[in-house]
């Protein structure tokens, strides 16, 4: 058991290396063990730093930076043990335009192999995904599913849905 | 394995029946603060054998029943189906399409089906184990989960490794 | 003391009420003592009801309905004895259009008595404003603030700055 | 009373000093995530007299000094200095208006001056006492507060209006 989880967090940690790299456009990230001699109790230590930035303890990272991190971590996850779907209820929220941009970009990537259900209020969020829904309240208090649009990219896939 | 569609009937604030039939890709829920899309996720994570009623933002179970506005009554019954292609044989069962269901009646009484057929939660529980999609791991995030993904004491963090390994 | 409190207490009850059905356009909040019979140590409950919905507890308020709730109480307290200058950083972030719109229109009348700083990323919010700070790491890691601009309805406060 | 001006020095991202003059009315800070925009917003707490490392965002009240980055050495010293304009009087001094600075060296040494007298950090939190400014109050909001207001237990909510009584 401790040799399967070992084995299981050095994977992620390389993943989650090279995927802030990518999210920061430079940088380093790692996961760590707290307390190596004690594998399955130790608690772990996740550091973060942004390119030309000095490592401080992650507490003292941005909004958004700290959003960047929690996004490579997911997905460094997701890379060793894909799940079938993945819901993320506005993870894109603290973002700038240049973290969005990135973020975007990689979950395109992932998208290819995995099922990706977005809550965004970000335009540019929506621009990307294939499958747009709008929840609206007319009647206020209760919940209708109002409206599917599909993007421009996929005419294909609209023209299977409406037959 | 992807999840094809989802039905809310009761659910919150889905008084009125509603279906989502999902991307294999990305597909967004857009909407107005309050409009209920925080719910469709909620609904997922309940039929998936969510029990935690803190994780469902209430403080019972009951409360994940429409509960009336100023101008329609409160319902009896709460019900959300989920159905998921099984491609790859991913879930420990023969067939190629799997719908899973849960109901909460307000007398407190809950049923839970697999493919139309009565069980237990234990049997949905199981039946997601192994799949990245049971509790604690990192598939479902929900809205500002993402602070509490990093100020998370550091042995709680392990939880979501211990999904993945 | 005791009396002191309740004095205050219920100002802030009757403020937050008004300052709720504004923001949501409808709807009541109030403000209660969790034991009425020991003000000094109670607890303090917090209840909104957006309009048309049923009272649910507060924690089943949804992002940006909880974000205006806040909003409300923020500016309840700030109605009842005012601070020199509120500070607030991206208490915005998870409003929509109709939310951000009258969140900004009570800010506006707000202004008028007080000095607010705010930290956004929402470009309705830097138009509400009278001088915007621009803050850049050009060289990484090093903050620099790069840039003041003065709306145009401030023609005569910029020529004071300026001169 | 307002807000004047700030000057951060060596504080957190701000290795080179900087000064800020705030409008009476509304003044927006803005830029990309990571700029140093809520630094600004440690920077007013901590010159007003904060003492939580935690509410500062760090372990040790060390880390607000410049830590240097990959091509520039960490500082010695944080400075800020902050200036008030005591219309009304509000303040408890004679002046029109009141500077108030802080400095933190790495040797641990604690520097607090009012209107360029030396004095103690006690002097600095009794001079903003009662104003709405000081501990616990309602008038700075900082990143992510708004959710903890919201879900404080009912007995923490109780300081924010002690605050305001
Ligand atoms: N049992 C229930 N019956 C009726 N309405 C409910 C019930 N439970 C929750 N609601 C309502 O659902 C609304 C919250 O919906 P939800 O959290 O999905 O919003 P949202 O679309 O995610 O908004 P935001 O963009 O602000 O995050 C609340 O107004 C709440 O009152
Ligand atoms: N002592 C220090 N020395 C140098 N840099 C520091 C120090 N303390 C914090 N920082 C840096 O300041 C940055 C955080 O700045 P800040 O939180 O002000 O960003 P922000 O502009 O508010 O961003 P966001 O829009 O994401 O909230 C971090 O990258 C952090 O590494
Ligand atoms: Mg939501
Ligand atoms: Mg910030």
């Amino acid at each position: 058991a401790e040799k399967k989880f070992l084995e299981t967090f050095r994977k992620v940690n390389k993943y989650f290396g090279e995927l802030i790299a990518e999210l920061f456009n430079g940088g380093s990230g790692e996961i760590s063990l707290i307390d190596e001699n004690d594998a399955l109790e130790s608690g772990i230590e996740i550091t973060v730093r942004p390119p030309g930035k000095k490592i401080l303890n992650i507490m003292s990272l941005s909004g958004g930076e700290q959003a960047m991190s929690a996004i490579g971590l997911i997905f460094a996850l997701f890379k060793v043990k894909p799940s079938p779907f993945c819901l993320l209820d506005e993870i894109d929220a603290p973002l700038d335009d240049a973290n969005l941009s990135r973020f975007l970009k990689m979950l395109k990537k992932f998208a290819e192999h995995s099922q990706f259900i977005i809550i965004t209020h970000h335009k540019k969020t929506m621009a990307a995904c294939d499958v747009l829904y709008g929840v609206s309240m007319e009647e206020k208090g209760v919940s209708k599913v109002l409206s599917v649009r599909i993007s421009e990219n996929n005419k294909n896939y609209s023209n299977e849905l409406a037959g | 394995m992807f999840l094809k569609n989802i039905e809310l009937s009761g659910f919150k604030s889905f008084a009125d029946k509603v279906t989502l039939e999902f991307s294999e890709r990305i597909s967004a829920i857009i909407g107005p603060n309050g409009s209920g899309k925080s719910n469709i996720v909620d609904a997922i994570k309940w039929v998936l054998g969510e029990q935690s009623v803190k994780s469902l933002r209430g403080k019972s179970m009951e409360e994940v029943i429409f509960n009336g506005t100023t101008t329609r009554k409160p319902l009896s019954r709460a019900s959300v189906s989920m159905t998921l292609v099984n491609e790859k044989g991913l879930l420990p069962v023969a067939f190629k399409e799997v719908t899973v269901s849960r109901q909460l009646y307000r007398s407190g009484e809950s049923k839970y089906l697999i493919n139309n057929a009565e069980c237990r939660l234990k049997d949905v529980i199981e039946l997601f184990m192994d799949t990245g999609l049971s509790k604690g791991a990192y598939s479902i995030i929900s809205q500002g989960q993402i602070s509490s993904i990093l100020t998370a004491n550091p042995y709680d963090r392990r939880l979501i490794f211990e999904e993945a390994a």
